[in-house]
């Protein structure tokens, strides 16, 4: 479903030079649910956001679906990713002047998938937020945002999906919900999850894993459990 | 070191009514570690601020040390907080424009405190930023900038450390070092910390753990490990 190929992603220059991603090629195959796991800085959420086509690598190559999408322009990107991606990011990205439904429902709003009946209330029921759907994103806790982040992403079915730590501030009930929910999604609908987390916990739920250490690829394994 | 005496905080009115905190009463004690836990949306994160000072209660009492805080102003509560008071944020709170060296040093330049020769460099070391302390968070990654957050509430060694999901976005190498170094100001500095978690191998460091449900304190434990 995506695919980089030696891909760079340099910052600075000379002694300054940080390589968050330091010549990785990887796959991450349709229909299945891969975590990617490694040190704090190894470039996680460097290497999703560029398959993701949210940032631009430095060097290497970019396949999303079937499509190399390391030249295109912005503007290109944003219409390919409306109705194809759900990204989840690791600071949330919520929009402040609107409600926890707004921010959910924006992905919708601008693209052009129509929803199924029953398909908002389906992700805002497995995510427990029923109740707080009219409050703005100062107004919830951090364990209710990170889930407005998380139903964003997953309302309407995108075919594939980006989690960058989905889980992180949420309690063992509420993130059991959501794995569940994703794995399902590969399961039962064809989805492709792709999933950055810390937690081996979190990481068990996925078909296979990747690690990363200071920009590369260092290990895998596949089905950590059946 | 703290505590709260019938503390109330509630949102809204009539239906529209929530009970952040619904009646807490809890002390903590000074020289120990206490962990706090519960579900997302369950009032933790109402309870560490109310405690601290950055927030104010609808209804009960707040000691800090041994002065009652319940109706100080701002202005009185950022001189206390100042020099007694190390907090880390949930979502970090670090300053845009300024470097992580700059952020981490913002509470010292502010107050009275004078850092002791050794004593910036021992919790840089501790949290591993030593290279990247002249960027700015934009160019840190998650688990950078949650660091750069700890690091700025333990320099200087103040009497209370309050810390909301510490580790959240870090693996598990750097959430030890950040626990085993909690652990250590309280076991041979005697300080307090007060540290809400959602991982129960976090709340393992702590000598207590308190839990919250719908904005009550449901249960605790005494020395979940020795
Ligand atoms: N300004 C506000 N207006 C209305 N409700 C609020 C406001 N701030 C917080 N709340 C609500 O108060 C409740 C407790 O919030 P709090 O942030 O303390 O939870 P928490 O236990 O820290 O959760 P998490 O584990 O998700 O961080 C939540 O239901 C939240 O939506
Ligand atoms: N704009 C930037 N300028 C300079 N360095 C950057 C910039 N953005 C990211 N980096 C660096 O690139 C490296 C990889 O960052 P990335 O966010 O991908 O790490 P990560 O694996 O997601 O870490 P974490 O687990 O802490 O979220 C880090 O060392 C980070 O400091
Ligand atoms: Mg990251
Ligand atoms: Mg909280």
């Amino acid at each position: 479903a995506a695919s980089v190929y030696d891909a760079y992603k340099i910052y600075g220059t000379g002694d300054e030079e940080i390589r968050a991603l330091n010549g990785v090629t990887v796959g991450l195959r349709r229909g299945e649910f891969t975590a990617i796991m490694g040190p704090s800085g190894s470039g996680k959420s460097t290497l999703l956001q560029c398959i993701a086509g949210l940032d631009e690598l430095t060097g290497g190559r970019v396949l999303l679906g079937t499509q190399d999408i390391t030249n295109l322009n912005p503007t290109q990107l944003t219409f390919l990713r409306r109705d194809y991606v759900g990204f989840i990011f690791q600071s949330f990205n919520l929009v402040p002047s609107l409600t926890a439904r707004q921010n959910m429902m924006l992905p919708i709003k601008l693209g052009k998938r129509t929803l199924a009946p029953g398909e908002f209330d389906e992700v805002v029921q497995m995510v427990g937020l029923g109740n707080r759907l009219d409050h703005k994103p100062k107004e919830l806790s951090g364990g209710q945002q990170q889930r407005v982040a998380v139903a964003r992403a997953l309302i309407g079915h995108p075919p594939i999906i980006f989690a960058d730590e989905p889980t992180g501030n949420l309690d063992s009930r509420s993130s059991g919900e959501i794995l569940q929910f994703l794995r399902n999604a590969v399961r039962s609908r064809g989805q492709t999850v792709v999933m950055v987390t810390h937690d081996p916990m979190a990481a068990a739920y996925a078909d296979s894993v990747i690690f990363l250490a200071d920009g590369r690829l260092v290990d895998s394994i596949l089905s950590p459990t059946p």
